[in-house]
């Protein structure tokens, strides 16, 4: 067990490294063990340096940054276990139009591996969806669904 | 292993019994403030075993069946079924598909079952065992929790990453 | 002290019924003193009613309706007592491409008594703008500002 | 009253004097993730008198100063002027403009100044007071926290209607 914890850690947090370095076009990031001794109980400190920032403690990156840190741990433990399907609700909404496209090219690569199930109001996640629902309460507080392609995000917005 | 869809019935919002279906790669769930789109998340994380009323933004397990509209009278019984594609056998059960189903009652009382047949729902957490899904890890994150990785105490991180190993 | 509270606190809740319903297109709102006796300690509890919906506790409410209600709840304090000047930092995130405009345009109409700041990454918000200014990092890490039209803001977003 | 500029230097990602006009109906602040638009937000709450350290992103009130990047070095000071229109006599000065200055050195030293005459930090709190803007209200309302109004339980709600009484 201990083994097997340490060795996942080591390989996640080189895959924190790599998809920070990817989202962010650049800087560096890396996770440790609170008390490497006691790996069963140790807890997890995350440091990040954006590109040509200096290094920032977490409570000083902005609103956007810090949803882009989470995102990246995300992939980084699919990539090292890669889970069969991943329903993920908004958790993009913090970031601006070129972050939610770099972070839309992500989940299609990662589409290879795993399902994805999005809830989005953003147009960069809908592009990368193979296939699209629209929710709708056409009788009040009453759920039904249909299914759309792009085009009828934007007349839908309209309509609703 | 993968979702091949969802029926949803007198869950929350869905007062007439709804069907989703999967894609392989990426399903994207749109449309306006307060229709519904992260109910269908919640569906999927009660059919899987759920037991937080508080994960599921109420506050007892019936606050999951349909309470009515200005129009419509409350239902008697909520049900998801989620249609698992298992010809992996990742599942532990011999079966190239799976479907899981969950019911609860305005009695409170609870029924399960795994393709028709009526079980526990520790046989369901059960199902769900080394699969890398589960409700606590990575693989459901909730609306407006994505920060919860970032906001938390260094102890309290470990809970992500020993679900991964 | 005692009695302004009261008459303040009557009139910001004829308000919050209003903006809400406007708003959300119906439905009926109302605020409450947990202990009406004991008017300089009491706490606020919040009631709502989405158009077509039952009562709902706020926890039933979806994001964006939550944000929507905590929206109105400060354009109702806005109209009983105008600030000066009032700065908001996307506090429409979590609302759709139709309440943002609806937002939007209350914004509009309280432009008139109070001047606004508004840190936003919507369109509809950047629309109802007299004056836009775009921030950005040329040189990392060090911010600059630049004056904007809003058909900037789709080449800027496309170009960052 | 009105807001007429604000003027930034070496207060966080500012290490170069910057000037913000703003109009008297709404201005709006665009910008990719991270570039520095929720800092203009803290220089306004930090020039009005904020006293703590946690409300502002920081450890401790040097936070505020320039931190340096990988080619500038650390400055030594943060500076923030706030320009107000008060031709309406709001403020409780005779006077029709009043610019609001607040530095703050590495060595923890603060300077408070109003048009440009050396004052206290109690005198910024007294200019602000009763003129229906304060830091802890309705008048400034930092990212992400819209939804404090909606979670916090009902004895905290109250002091955003005190506020406004
Ligand atoms: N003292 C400081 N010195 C230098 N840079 C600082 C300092 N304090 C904060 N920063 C930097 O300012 C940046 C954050 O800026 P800010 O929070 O204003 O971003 P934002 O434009 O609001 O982004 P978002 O859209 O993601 O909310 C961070 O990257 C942080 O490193
Ligand atoms: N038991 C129930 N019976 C009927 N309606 C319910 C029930 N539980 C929740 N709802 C309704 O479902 C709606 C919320 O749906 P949901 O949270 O899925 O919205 P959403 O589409 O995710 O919206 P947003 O984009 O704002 O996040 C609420 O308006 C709520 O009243
Ligand atoms: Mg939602
Ligand atoms: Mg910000």
């Amino acid at each position: 067990m201990k083994e097997r914890f340490v060795e996942k850690f080591r390989i996640i947090n080189e895959n924190f490294n790599q998809v920070f370095a990817e989202l962010f076009g650049g800087g560096r990031a890396s996770l440790a063990l609170t008390e490497p001794d006691d790996v069963l109980t140790s807890g997890v400190t995350i440091e990040v340096q954006p590109p040509g920032k200096a290094l920032k403690s977490l409570l000083q990156l902005s609103g956007g940054e810090q949803a882009l840190v989470s995102i990246a741990i995300l992939f980084a433990i699919l990539k090292a276990c890669p889970s069969p399907f991943c329903i993920l609700d908004e958790i993009e909404a913090a970031l601006d139009d070129l972050n939610t496209y770099r972070f839309a090219d992500y989940l299609k690569k990662f589409a290879k591996d795993s399902q994805f199930v999005v809830v989005t109001h953003r147009r960069g996640t809908m592009e990368a969806a193979n296939i699209l629902y629209g929710v709708t309460m056409q009788e009040q507080g009453v759920t039904s669904l249909l299914s759309l392609n792009i085009d009828d995000v934007e007349r839908e917005a309209m309509l609703a | 292993m993968y979702l091949k869809s969802l029926e949803i019935q007198g869950f929350k919002s869905f007062a007439e019994k709804t069907n989703i279906e999967f894609g392989k790669g990426i399903t994207a769930v749109v449309g306006p403030n307060g229709s519904g789109k992260s109910n269908i998340a919640d569906a999927i994380r009660w059919v899987m075993g759920e037991q937080s009323a508080k994960s599921l933004r109420g506050g007892n397990m019936q606050d999951v069946i349909f309470s009515g509209t200005q129009k419509r009278k409350p239902l008697g019984f909520a049900e998801v079924t989620l249609y698992i594609d298992n010809s992996d056998k990742k599942l532990g059960i011999d079966y190239d598909e799976v479907a899981v189903t969950r019911r609860v009652f305005r009695s409170g009382e609870s029924e399960y079952f795994i393709n028709k047949s009526a079980c526990r729902l520790k046989d369901i957490h059960e199902l769900f065992m080394d699969t890398g899904v589960g409700r606590d890890g990575y693989s459901i994150i909730g609306q407006g929790r994505i920060d919860e990785i970032i906001n938390s105490k260094p102890e309290d991180r470990r809970q992500i990453f020993e679900e991964a190993a």
